[in-house]
């Protein structure tokens, strides 16, 4: 059985507004490792992989590993139901066909318990090679949101090019054109709002706007993000959930035939 | 004209 306890229950909230978009159904794995989720979008371009360890939660049991299917939409409109205070806690039983989620307001004055229905889901998991990064960008979240936002305005794809002047995200579409470059920035207040560049060698890759948009709806989670990119591999864009884990988003690149 | 990718064609199944 799985049984695991989330005082910061925002987190499993912004957790599903930042998943539900892309995925419409996965496969939740308990593990004692922790609560994690892989899945592709329904067209294969994009993966998301998420891992909430065990250790972030007040509580965690999970007696042997096996996977719950749950379809995200109808597990994120469980979870509005959740005040932003409460506290959250999952059960759940191997082969069972129900999960129950259960909020409990800070005060302990409101308890209220969702069971949702479980779904068989097929889903090949994938192995993601270690892969050495030609360019990691660390970036406040707030601004790659920005910056993702602001181009989907002007044009359908981005391309993403790190050279030694910094990075530099541009896009083209029938009104025009629109280049934006962050230099490299680490004299800030606050190390959240550094932008930080390493660079091994210079890498140009182009990826669809509307993917990068919904990866942006994990800002919530994360003050910073991190890109790594390497020439003819997926971007790799990275929200660090505090003591839990991160939420990682991999999308392939439009190459030229 | 760029092609967009699938991520199946970089990662295989484990």
């Amino acid at each position: 059985m799985l049984e695991l306890r989330l005082v910061q229950g925002s987190l499993l909230k912004k957790v599903l507004e930042s998943i539900k978009d892309l995925v419409n159904d996965a496969n939740f794995d308990c593990s004692a490792t922790g609560f994690s989720l892989q899945a592709m979008d329904s067209s294969h371009v994009a993966l998301v992989s998420l891992l909430l360890r065990s250790e972030g939660f007040e509580h965690y049991r999970c007696d042997k590993n096996f996977s719950m299917g749950m379809n995200l939409g109808n597990m994120s409109k469980m979870l509005k139901c959740a005040g932003n205070d409460d506290i959250i806690t999952i059960k759940g039983d191997d082969g069972g066909d129900t999960i129950t989620f259960m909020f409990e307001s800070p005060s302990q004055d409101k308890i209220a318990d969702f069971e949702m229905k479980l779904m068989d889901i097929d889903s090949e998991h994938l192995g993601i090679p270690e892969a050495e990064y030609h360019a990691i960008v660390r970036m406040p979240s707030a601004e790659f949101a920005r910056i993702c936002k602001d181009l989907s305005s002007i044009g359908d794809t981005v391309i993403i090019s790190v050279t030694k002047e910094g990075v530099k995200f541009s896009t083209k579409g029938d009104i025009g054109t629109a280049n934006i470059v962050c230099r490299q920035n680490t004299t800030v207040d606050k190390p959240e709002e550094a932008t930080i560049i390493e660079m091994q060698e210079p890498v140009s890759l182009t990826f669809a706007l509307r993917y990068m948009n919904s990866f942006t709806k994990a800002s919530p989670l994360s003050n910073t993000v991190t890109i790594s990119l390497s020439s003819e591999l997926p971007v790799v864009v990275e929200y660090k959930i505090a003591e839990m884990g991160y939420i990682r988003y991999y999308l392939a690149p439009k190459i030229e035939d | 004209v760029n092609q967009q990718r699938q991520i199946t064609n970089f990662f295989s199944p484990s």
